[in-house]
């Protein structure tokens, strides 16, 4: 079913 | 300064009701042009973004940024005080240690008031891009919300395939498999009811349900949502409020096999 990614590797923090 | 009237406490009900199980401790940032929550959950997959604009408040008066940070725990409390028709007023002085709720009946001379202690939240804030999304669409609600409920049952996640037959949700799990196909429909007498479609490419992803069924708690606050979708970048649930305020969630996707 896939790995769960992180939503912080899309938005970066700024 | 801080004044914002609602007219109805029904809105933020809902909002604080939609988000309080997915996120704890928020900013609401307080600005001259309405009041923005940015928060991800524990786990760092879901981000909910709100923004209700001044303009969904009557009046609106904030004189510098503020942020409020609240319990959304003990926010809930205080807004179950709250009838759903009451007009509900948010007060913050300049630098805050609490903000004041002031709930008024249209109907009778009821006034209650209530004070939350604020707290210190050091919030990553996230820069969302801004994107060009390869699917976009619009359906009810209330349907998204039962087709995430109805494949919960059979899965923890569901994929999304969106191409010019339609979109797809699948899933399979231990007792078997199931899927739903929308196609786009225009209902004429019941809008409300339209499946809209609008691709540029294909996509395909895979999302956790658990998440996704969490994110229709939000289904009460509008008829319509909106799911917009590009291959290996978050999905984006949106729901649309008056005035172009919003709640939009945003999933990390699941990846590979």
């Amino acid at each position: 079913e896939g790995t769960q990614s992180n939503i912080t590797s899309f938005f970066h923090g700024g | 300064m801080l004044e914002a009237r609602l007219e109805q406490a029904n809105l933020l009900k809902k909002v604080v009701d939609a988000i309080k199980d997915l996120v704890q401790d928020c900013n609401f940032d307080c600005n001259d042009s309405g009041i923005a929550l940015q928060a991800m959950d524990n786990s760092h997959v879901a981000l909910v973004s709100m923004m209700l604009k001044s303009e969904s408040f009557s009046p609106f008066r904030c004189d510098r940024n503020i942020a409020l940070g609240i319990n959304l725990t003990s926010l809930t409390k205080v807004l179950r005080c709250a009838a759903n028709e009451d007009i509900l007023t948010l007060k913050a002085e300049d630098a805050p240690d609490v903000v004041n709720l002031v709930f008024e009946s249209a109907e009778s001379d009821r006034l209650s008031e209530y004070d939350i202690k604020l707290m210190d939240i050091d919030q990553e804030h996230l820069g969302i891009p801004e994107t060009e999304y390869a699917a976009t669409i619009s359906m009810p609600s209330a349907e998204f919300q039962k087709i995430c409920r109805d494949l919960m049952a059979l899965s923890e996640s569901v994929s999304i395939e969106c191409t010019k037959e339609g979109v797809k949700f699948a899933c399979s799990g231990d007792i078997g498999s199931g899927s739903v196909t929308l196609r786009s429909h225009t209902n004429v007498e019941k809008p409300q009811l339209n499946v809209e479609i609008d691709l540029s490419e294909p996509v395909a992803l895979t999302f956790s349900l658990k998440y996704l069924v969490n994110f229709c708690k939000a289904s009460g606050l509008s008829e319509q949502v909106r799911l917009c979708l590009s291959n290996e970048v978050p999905l984006l649930v949106e729901y649309a409020l008056s005035n172009n305020s919003y709640l939009r969630f945003y999933l990390a996707p699941k990846i590979g096999d």
